[in-house]
């Protein structure tokens, strides 16, 4: 169809497979904030690397192929880390350390929003 | 992204949304699908963040990402975020940051401490209309009141250092208000006007339809569904409901 789209209104969408159900998980914010997130993410890191590198491979085609931002993602992002507040500094240390990914790509993570609303 | 506060004839208030997200970020030509919304779906979570053992709200997140996009308070309020694209992007305050002035929030964050610290409905408002941040956006904001003038329910224009404009139900539509991703006083780019079906679609509805089912199946209706929408969120805030579905669109569906 050529966009502008037109609707096609649905009344059977609900409910949907049991398949889409997403899992559930509390987040103690009594714990430290080192702590908080690591039964959460403790097997996510490979999936959370795949997003990453996807993210790193986009930036790097809109920058002609330049690795520079990539890098000062990865080196810079530590440091980064110092400069924002607590306790999320130390969340995302915590989820470094859980999913055994760099401290530079969990801040990349989570800047993600502001990154790509140019 | 496509977000909706309505309330039924009994006055209940509902909150739904749609997250898309991946627009440009790698299409695949063998499967028809945006790499980034396929990547994101295995990371979507549901987290209850206790306090004392009870729950102070509930998110929907993506595993690792600790920043809140969709949110309910029992019993007191819902948020969600939509992008709001702007020549005064996130990029520019990404940079202000690095280079030193760090006197805006992080959206994530300030939505975060907006469902950890606000009380109600008012203050929420006043907390995401005041502070200023990084990255402009969209705050769609349900309450738990919806009786005339006190009805609670409005979407918050932002730009990065101030608000735009501050929408609220009673003169948007009575019975709800609509986002998506365009300021609701300029029309959408025609290439992405999921704001018209999605209208038409809850004109179909009607009030009276209004419901977690009802919601589903607007945000179920492509082209409100396409194939960037990685799930759909369905809040009840009297009741402190959250409930999250993974989404698809099988083709033939369009790409935004």
């Amino acid at each position: 169809q050529i966009p502008p789209f037109t609707e096609e209104c649905v009344d059977n969408a609900y409910p949907p497979p049991e398949s889409r159900k997403v899992p559930s998980y509390v987040v103690n914010l009594d714990l430290p904030a080192a702590q908080r997130w690591t039964h959460v993410v403790k097997n996510k890191g490979p999936e959370i690397k795949k997003l990453l590198d996807e993210f790193k491979s986009f930036i790097s085609d809109i920058f002609n192929g330049s690795q520079a931002i990539v890098n000062f993602i990865d080196k810079e992002g530590p440091a980064f880390d110092e400069t924002l507040p607590q306790p999320f500094a130390d969340e995302m240390r915590g989820i470094a350390n859980a999913t055994g990914l760099k401290l530079g790509e969990i801040v990349f993570f989570n800047i993600f929003y502001e990154f790509f609303t140019v | 992204c496509t977000s909706i506060v309505a309330q039924d004839p009994k006055g209940t208030l509902y909150h739904a949304r749609n997250l898309d997200f991946g627009l440009f970020l790698g299409w695949d030509i063998k499967n028809n699908t945006w790499a980034v919304t396929e990547l994101l779906r295995p990371l979507v979570i549901i987290v209850d963040f206790q306090k004392g053992g009870q729950t102070v709200f509930k998110s929907v997140n993506f595993a690792g990402y600790i920043g809140i996009l969709t949110a309910i308070k029992p019993k007191l309020f819902t948020l969600t975020m939509n992008e709001r694209f702007n020549k005064d992007g996130g990029y520019i305050g990404l940079m202000e940051w690095i280079l030193g002035e760090r006197t805006g929030q992080w959206m994530g964050f300030l939505t975060r401490q907006v469902m950890e610290s606000a009380s109600g409905f008012l203050e929420a408002k006043v907390m995401l209309s005041n502070e200023e941040m990084l990255a402009p956006a969209y705050f769609i904001l349900g309450g738990n009141k919806t009786s005339g003038l006190y009805q609670q329910g409005c979407v918050i224009t932002r730009a990065r250092e101030f608000v735009v404009d501050v929408w609220d139900m009673e003169s948007a539509n009575g019975w709800y208000i609509l986002e998506t991703n365009y300021d609701h006083w300029s029309a959408p780019l025609f290439l992405d006007d999921r704001r018209t079906p999605a209208h038409h679609c809850m004109g179909n509805m009607t009030q009276q339809g209004v419901s977690i089912k009802g919601l589903h199946n607007v945000l179920s209706s492509r082209p409100v569904l396409n194939k960037l929408t990685t799930y759909t969120a369905l809040m009840q805030v009297d009741s402190g409901h959250l409930e999250v579905w993974l989404q698809y669109c099988p083709d033939p569906c369009i790409p935004w």
